[in-house]
């Protein structure tokens, strides 16, 4: 709140959940002709789930997904929210890939999925991961956001016991911090790209997570995934792994883009940022925004490439 | 407000199908109270987890006990979350 406007924010800092919602108020007063918030729901301690829309006009236009943070621990990715959301007004109008994508399609980002984890980490517990709902009959705290979504829910690669740290919840969709996103794509109806950011690993997933079965355009998320990991490493060099989920990473059920997939939203992906293996979930903060810029590289081939790929 | 001296993160490569299957089993016990960052995936591919400082010992007798090696990712947590939380001090300053 200290900070007067989003030019003089401090974006290679860490911030509290208060400073980043008034980031966002902030954000949208400076340009209210291209960024709204929506407020889709409330978590469970009743904390707003805002979201930002990107639009310049049209009526239910195609749409980009964009979420961090649905695990409270991994602060890098609600850092580069923040990040991403001053980059989309600062490049629109002078980045041409940009300026395309967003007068034909509009952008949503939110930039905390999991705000009561996030607050929690700040407060309690820095390296917590899940939600703070109590769990009926148990001492342990909380569900897996991303073990939630109605895609294979309490499969393999899930965990039905609540103190697990991937306890997938007792059914699909249970959690509001979920069911509100589920229900404002459903409403949407023309959301064409769902990207989810996590961290660390330096990976990009495509769908499936919950089977080893390849996605009916696993080709074509191979091949964009290639071009996005190669663009981002184009900056640095990190280096990132891409694959399906199943393939990569491991066997995951009840997973946000495995959910996505199956509602008909082709480009669906899963980013893990930095790092690998020195700081895990502590990556310092003079890391945020070269960070934030590579993966914004491998957001952009994406958007581009759902932009450039009508279906 | 919940802190972690002396708390460790070991990255631990499991080299074959039976350091999996170890790894596997470490996961599901509660007794050592780790907090895995890095899940068990697969042979060759790294897992990281947290360790309390009252579990250390135990832990790492018990790996090498079962010749399975590991190395010290973050050797104490909480000089690093201490460095965080005085970043974020001077940087509300600023």
């Amino acid at each position: 709140s200290q900070h007067r406007n989003t030019d003089s924010f401090d974006y290679s800092s860490y911030h509290t959940l208060s400073e980043i919602y008034s980031f966002q108020d902030m954000l949208v007063a400076e340009n209210p002709n291209l960024v709204s918030k929506i407020v889709i729901g409330q978590s469970y301690e009743g904390r707003p789930l805002n979201v930002l829309k990107f639009s310049t006009g049209g009526t239910n236009r195609p749409a980009i997904w964009i979420d961090n943070g649905i695990h409270s621990r991994e602060w890098i990715t609600q850092a580069s929210g923040i990040w991403f959301a001053k980059k989309i007004v600062t490049d629109y109008g002078t980045d041409p890939t940009l300026t395309a994508i967003l007068d034909n399609m509009d952008i949503f980002l939110e930039m905390v999925i999991n705000p009561d984890g996030f607050y929690y980490t700040h407060t309690t517990n820095r390296l917590w991961r899940k939600t703070r709902k109590p769990n009926p009959g148990s001492s342990c705290i909380g569900v897996d956001l991303n073990r939630n979504w109605d895609a294979d829910f309490g499969g393999p690669g899930a965990s039905s016991y609540p103190c697990s740290i991937t306890y997938s919840g007792p059914s699909a969709h249970s959690e509001s911090e979920v069911k509100s996103i589920v229900d404002f794509v459903k409403s949407h109806g023309n959301i064409k790209a769902f990207l989810s950011v996590h961290s660390y690993s330096q990976l990009l997933l495509y769908p499936y997570g919950y089977t080893m079965t390849p996605a009916e355009d696993q080709a074509e998320l191979d091949s964009l995934a290639l071009k996005a990991v190669t663009d981002l490493a184009s900056l640095y060099g990190t280096t990132y792994t891409y694959g399906s989920f199943f393939d990569a990473l491991y066997q995951g059920s009840g997973t946000s883009i495995d959910w996505a997939y199956n509602q008909g939203i082709k480009y669906a992906y899963t980013l893990e940022q930095r790092d690998t293996g020195t700081y895990g979930f502590l990556l310092p903060a003079n890391q945020i925004i070269p960070t934030a810029t590579e993966t914004w590289l491998a957001l952009m081939a994406i958007m581009d490439h759902t932009y450039q790929n009508p279906y | 407000k919940k802190t972690f001296e002396g708390h460790q993160v070991l990255r631990i490569i499991p080299k074959d199908d039976a350091q999996l299957s170890l790894m596997k089993n470490l996961e599901d016990m509660n007794e050592f109270e780790l907090d895995f960052w890095r899940g068990v995936t697969g042979v060759s591919m790294p897992v990281d987890v947290r360790v309390p400082i009252h579990n250390l010992e135990s832990v790492k007798m018990y790996l090498e006990a079962q010749n399975t090696e590991y190395s010290v990712m973050i050797k104490d947590l909480q000089v690093l979350l201490d460095r965080e939380q005085e970043e974020m001090k001077s940087a509300a300053r600023a």
